[in-house]
């Protein structure tokens, strides 16, 4: 089985490809939930309107506060795509434990959220240009991702 | 070559599971 940091590695690989403005080349990057909501503005633009992404705080710093309250809101976003767009609730095995994001930037607990993030893209009305933008990842990396995907299928909750 | 073949075979895989996933109807309930 593939290790949980192999999953976080390769999916923010994965999340590199929307290129979005705010900076999303490792860990400490992605703790503040900026470039994961701009990630999911892209995938469902209708969904995760500009409204959403309006209360996504951007000038972060530090400040844990904020940290924890965008990535609330994401989770909150994509549990709500999940249920009310896609007809499905998230296992509870999948759901990740945000505080540890915030307070040691786990990298198990990110690729969860990841791997939440992979779930919308691969099921939302633009998963062919989606599936097909993964089909060009390196091998490896492809690999890590199908094992994430039907990670996500075995555990859905219709 | 075994490693060609090796590669072929995990390509194979992949291009496999990516494009019955591109088949699959949305998970939209209508």
């Amino acid at each position: 089985p593939q290790s949980e940091l192999q999953l976080c590695d390769s999916l923010i690989i994965w999340l590199q490809t929307f290129n979005t403005p705010a900076p999303c080349q490792d860990v400490k990057q992605l703790t503040n939930g900026v470039a994961m909501a701009q990630v999911l503005h892209q995938i469902d633009v209708a969904w995760f309107d500009e409204s959403w992404l309006s209360r996504i705080k951007e000038d972060v710093g530090d400040n844990w506060r904020i940290k924890a309250s965008n990535l609330k809101k994401v989770l909150q976003g994509i549990t709500s795509y999940y249920s009310e767009f896609l007809g499905q609730q998230i296992s509870e095995e999948l759901i990740p434990d945000l505080n540890r994001i915030t307070e040691c930037s786990d990298s198990v607990e990110l690729g969860r959220l990841l791997q939440l993030i992979l779930g919308c893209a691969v099921n939302c009305e633009k998963k062919q240009e989606h599936i097909q933008n993964i089909m060009t990842l390196e091998e490896s990396v492809q690999h890590v991702v199908m094992t994430a995907i039907q990670e996500l299928m075995s555990k859905e909750i219709l | 070559d075994p490693n060609m073949k090796a590669g072929a075979t995990s390509e194979g895989v992949l291009a496999n599971f990516f494009n019955s996933l591109l088949s699959k109807k949305t998970g939209s309930p209508g």
